[in-house]
Order: structure tokens, then C-alpha cells, then sequence
């Protein structure tokens, strides 16, 4: 199994969550975070506003994923988050040795 | 003999009047204390820990748990401490070491009545907490090298932890007995020859958690001292871990000034329930003595 | 070495934190997610107004824990976040490759 | 790739910043966090009632670095975020097994 993390432009949250969704994808686990990249004091969009500023908003998604799933997780994220404009974000794959639905006790990939 | 107890209270009760003393000003440096308290010799609380006037931390309160492990089974019983341990840092304590807490947690999951050896135990946290030991083995040096590391390695396994432990607990038997700083001072030199790190001429100002640290700096303001209220107000104004080297300076330099030496407002500002078990303790600790 | 993350009920941490106390566990770092999965949309007050939401606000727990630890760790946080009820969360085990605690350099296990 | 994950004091943040951009890094990503550990919380007036809020505010990085970096990032991180006192923080290196920059899909260090 694969904890995926992405962080993604606010604004793109729920697309990416629709898509997901689509894909048989529902559990997500999402945090608002503060974003620094390579381009330093660049402009962004935000609620409309310019913002030229050291840090962005951006939002974090945690999904954890069979590994089966893992490659078209990731293809649905990077073509919905995706606009081609600096800071679209990242995504990160970590292993995820175990995984725990605290509901049923069940494990791996059941868990998920 | 009235001698030995006397003694024996003034140590119990100087190791937690320095406790109490040196955490207001635990993890401040000597300068910064300098600018805050001028000479700091009250007992005032605050600190990081934010105590009140008076309170003790971990370690009066290991100390403790070590002193009714004996008198409950009426005798040595490293089972009785750990459990006391264990049950001491589930009643969320206003501190409790970071080497404390691994060995205390590896005693409530798996029973382990000693840590591995390992060169991150040369912490003071096993010495800080062996009065009561050497008060039960007192006068015997075997019992007291015995005892002092057996409850040490409940936590804290390591060459430096114990020479600290066993010397320190030799120290504390000589002060019982009455010997003259001398005497004390031929002992340290042994020690000082033997393990070179802990030497503190000259002395380096080092007052951290590093039992090398913490006993430099005890030695230096006891030998310097010349009153119980001198070696301990020197000590703390050191900063660094000065709640312990308060505590272990506080049991020494009680030991061998006695009651008599120890300030009556610094009594009176103690914790008056720790000072009522600390009373009830001691006698107990020496009448159980094998 | 494991990082445990849990994703529970907001209700549930002090229960969590006081059940790990009790096991020695006192270093945690806690943050305030957004979860999204099986347990749907709920209706929320906000300024007087009902409106249904998709996510429901969790906690997420992370842990760096011994791996002789990581068993007594995932039992003790199962048996008091559970309610038994859908959207109770989920535990996750990320591979923990070392650890540094700040203040003294310590390294691997001494760090956490 | 490592995902190094470093849990320090807020007042260290632009501190440890700068550091990590003078040794080229610039991506970091930055969340608020309630810390838990050896340093206790502060106690408030509510209600005319005294009570311990037992948590530290702390600020959580995540870097994404390559393997050759992760020495140095973690130095840095202990020398800017140090300030020998309780509640220094933490540091924790996670492996990372991919990453994607999601703007042109590159994949592994280009990505980071
Ligand atoms: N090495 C990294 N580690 C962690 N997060 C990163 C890293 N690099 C970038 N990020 C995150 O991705 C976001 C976008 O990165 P940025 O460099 O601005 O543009 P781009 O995504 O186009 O490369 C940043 O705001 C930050 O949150
Ligand atoms: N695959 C997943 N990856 C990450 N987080 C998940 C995943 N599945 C569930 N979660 C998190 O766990 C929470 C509870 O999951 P949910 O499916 O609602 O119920 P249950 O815990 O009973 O299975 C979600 O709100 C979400 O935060
Ligand atoms: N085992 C752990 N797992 C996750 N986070 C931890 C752990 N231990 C500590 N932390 C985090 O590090 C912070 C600092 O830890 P603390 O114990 O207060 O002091 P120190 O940094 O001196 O070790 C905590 O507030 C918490 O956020
Ligand atoms: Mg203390
Ligand atoms: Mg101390």
C-alpha cells in the first residue's frame, strides 16, 4: 500500500476530490497548509487577488491506496490539479507498511 | 543513633529544598539568572514549569517512590521501586526525563528491571533520586554499591552514571558519619583520579543534565561553600539542570551541615506535605536497614 | 522505527492522549484535518443558516514510536478511538528511517 | 528521496527558512500543528475558571529532498531550530518514493 500525498491549489480541491470519486476513490484525508516554492515572491491567484508573497495557500490530500491503485491515483490527480501555471504542487508516494480501519479492526488493504 | 537521623533528615530535606529552589531557574543560564534575580535565594516556583512556591519535581518524587518501596516490603525491593515508578509517571508528573520515561515504559510493557547499556544514559537522573538507597545501605559500601546501581539501572545504564551513583553514594555515608570536608574532599580526588571527566578544577561552569556536568558543578560549590545556604545558592545560580544539581548539592551539603545548617524560611517555604513524608520516611529507612 | 498516524474523532483525542499516557507515551504532534470518506455530508449550523457539508472535521495524531512499541500503540489508540460507528478513522504505519530530537542531537530511538 | 519532516517552535520558522534556502532549498511545505511532549502548555482564564491547555503550538515542515541532500537539510534544521531548551522539536526522515511536479509531470528529483 501506498500512502499518496498531494498538495494542490485550494481552488482545485474538489475537482480532484470529484475525480477521485469517479474512480472509486473516497477516502480522503485533507489539510490546509502553507505552501513555499522555487519561485520566489511570484505572483499567484487567490479568491481572485494577486498575490505576490513568500508563502501560498494550498491544500494537502493523504490518500492512503492499494498499490494496484497507485498509478491511476496518481494520473487522475496530476490531469485535474493541473493547470500549467506555476505552483500547481506536488505528489509525493511514501510506502505504508500497515494500515487500521478503527471501525472493524480491519487491516490492509480492507482498511483502506 | 540521633546523630545519623538528624543528618539523615537534613539530607532528605536539603535534596528537596534544592529541588525546590533550583526549578524556578532550571534551563536559565547563570547570566540570564544574573539579570532576572540578581542572587536568586528564594523559594519562588514559576520556572518553565511554572511550580508553585515550594513545589519538588521528579526528583524528590523518585526519590520517594524509592523511600516507600523499602519501608512497604521492609526492605530492598527493585520490583517495589519500579512499580512505583511506573505508577508515579501514569499520574502525569510535572516533569519527568526523557531516559526516565523510556525506562520506566520499558519496565510497564515488558517487565525489564534493568535498561541496555547505552552511551545516552549518562544523564543524572539515576543519581538524583539515590538518597533513600544509601540512607538503607548505610553504612555498608557493598549493600550501597549494590542497591545505588541496581535502582540506576531501572533507567540509566551506563560507566559514568554509575561511577556518579556509587561515589555520590559513598560521599553522602562519609557526610553521615560526620567526617570533615577533608575527608570529603581526599574522597572526590579519588573519584577525580579514577574517572578524570568529573574533575572540576578549574571549573568549566558546566551545569547541564550531563551527570559529568551536574557533578562538576556540585563539587565546586560545595567545596567552596561555607554554609549550607552558600553551597546551594552557589549551585543554583549556575542555571542549567538547577533543580537537580540543587537537589544533589541540597542532600550533600544537608548531610553535612545538618538541620541546624539548613534555613528555617527555606523549611518553612517547602511543601509542607512533602515535608511531612520526607519526616515519616526517614526514620523508616534507617530502622529497616538489613 | 514507525510513524504512526491516526485520523480519529475530534471528541476522541483526549480519551487517545490519556490511554497512550498511560502506556508512557507522552510526545505526539496533532493536527486538525478534514475527512472525507464513507460516513457522507452532514448538515452544520453556520450563522444560522443549514448547510450540508461533505467533509467532517477529524484529528490527526503522529507518533514516532520504537518498534517494539508500535503494537501496544495501534491497540491502545484502536480500543479508545472506536465508537463502532462509521467514520471512527484509521490508522496508518509509515516506515520511520530515523528521528532527531532538536534540542540534544540525540538520534533514533533516544530521539523519540 | 527522503521526505524530511521537522516539527519545530513557530518563532524558528522564517529562521530555518532562510537557512534552508541558502543551501538551494526552496520547496517546503508548512503546517500548523498542536504539539504534545515534555514541554507543557500554559494555563488560561475561562469563565473565571483556571485550566492547563496542555498543547504547544508548533510549526511542521515537510522538504522532499534527494538522498545526497538529507544530511545537510537535517543539519541545518537542528542548528537554526536549536534553542537548547525543552520543546526544541523533532526531526523525522520518511523515504520518499516518488514525487511529480504536477505543472509538467516530471518525476523524482527534476520533481523536487
Ligand atoms: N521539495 C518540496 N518539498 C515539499 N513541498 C514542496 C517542495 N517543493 C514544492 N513543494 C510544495 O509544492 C508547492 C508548489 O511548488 P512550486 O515550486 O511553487 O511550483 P511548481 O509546483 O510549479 O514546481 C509549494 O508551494 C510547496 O507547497
Ligand atoms: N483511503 C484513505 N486515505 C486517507 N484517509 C482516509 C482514507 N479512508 C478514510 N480516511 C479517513 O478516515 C476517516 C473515516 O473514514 P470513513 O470511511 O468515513 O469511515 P470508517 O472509518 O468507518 O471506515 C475519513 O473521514 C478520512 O479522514
Ligand atoms: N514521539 C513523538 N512523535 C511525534 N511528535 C513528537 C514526539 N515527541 C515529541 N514530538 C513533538 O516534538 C515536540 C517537542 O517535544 P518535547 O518532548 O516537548 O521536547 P524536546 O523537543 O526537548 O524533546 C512536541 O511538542 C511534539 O510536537
Ligand atoms: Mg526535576
Ligand atoms: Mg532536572
Amino acid at each position: 500500500m501506498k500512502l499518496v500525498e498531494a498538495i494542490i491549489k485550494p481552488f482545485k480541491m474538489d475537482e480532484v476530490k470529484d475525480a477521485l470519486n469517479e474512480i472509486g476513490i473516497e477516502g480522503i484525508t485533507v489539510s490546509e497548509v502553507k505552501g513555499f516554492g522555487r519561485q520566489k515572491g511570484h505572483t499567484e491567484l487567490y479568491r481572485g487577488a494577486e498575490y505576490v508573497v513568500d508563502f501560498i495557500p494550498k491544500i494537502k490530500m493523504e490518500i492512503a491506496v492499494p498499490d494496484e491503485l497507485v498509478n491511476k491515483v496518481v494520473e487522475t490527480i496530476e490531469n485535474t490539479a493541473k493547470t500549467g501555471r506555476i505552483g500547481d504542487g506536488k505528489i509525493f508516494i511514501i510506502p505504508l507498511e500497515e494500515a487500521v480501519r478503527i471501525r472493524t479492526g480491519e487491516k490492509g488493504t480492507d482498511a483502506i | 543513633n540521633d546523630e545519623i537521623l538528624s543528618r539523615a533528615r537534613a539530607s532528605f530535606i536539603g535534596m528537596a529544598i534544592g529541588d525546590a529552589l533550583g526549578a524556578t531557574v532550571e534551563f536559565l543560564t547563570a547570566t540570564e539568572i544574573q539579570h532576572k534575580f540578581g542572587t536568586f535565594k528564594e523559594i519562588v516556583g514559576g520556572g518553565w514549569l511554572r511550580l508553585k512556591p515550594g513545589q519538588v519535581t521528579d526528583d524528590t518524587q523518585m526519590a520517594l517512590c524509592i523511600a516507600r518501596a523499602i519501608t512497604t516490603a521492609g526492605g530492598w525491593s527493585l520490583e517495589g521501586i519500579a512499580q512505583n515508578f511506573a505508577a508515579w509517571l501514569q499520574s502525569r508528573p510535572v516533569d519527568c526525563g526523557d531516559t526516565c520515561r523510556k525506562g520506566i515504559r520499558a519496565y510497564m510493557l515488558h517487565g525489564h528491571l534493568e535498561v541496555p547499556p547505552s552511551k545516552w544514559d549518562a544523564g543524572n537522573g539515576a543519581a538524583m533520586r539515590l538518597l533513600p538507597a544509601a540512607l538503607y545501605a548505610f553504612p555498608d559500601k557493598e549493600l550501597l554499591s549494590k542497591y545505588v546501581v541496581e535502582q540506576a539501572h531501572l533507567t540509566h545504564n551506563s560507566p559514568l552514571s554509575d561511577a556518579a551513583c556509587i561515589n555520590l553514594g559513598e560521599l553522602l555515608h562519609l557526610a553521615l558519619s560526620g567526617a570533615s570536608k577533608n575527608r570529603l574532599r581526599r574522597r572526590v580526588d579519588n573519584l577525580t583520579e579514577e574517572f578524570p571527566a568529573f574533575s572540576f578544577t578549574p571549573y568549566h561552569g558546566l551545569a547541564s543534565g550531563y551527570v559529568v556536568d551536574t557533578l562538576q558543578t556540585v563539587f565546586h560549590w560545595f567545596f567552596k561553600g561555607r554554609s549550607f545556604e552558600e553551597c546551594l545558592v552557589g549551585t543554583v545560580n549556575q542555571g542549567g539542570d538547577a533543580d537537580t544539581t540543587g537537589a544533589i548539592c541540597g542532600m550533600l551539603a544537608g548531610a553535612y551541615y545538618g538541620m541546624e545548617g539548613i534555613p528555617a524560611r527555606w523549611i518553612k517555604k517547602l511543601d509542607q506535605k512533602v515535608l511531612a513524608e520526607l519526616e515519616q520516611v526517614t526514620p523508616l529507612l534507617l530502622k529497616a536497614r538489613p
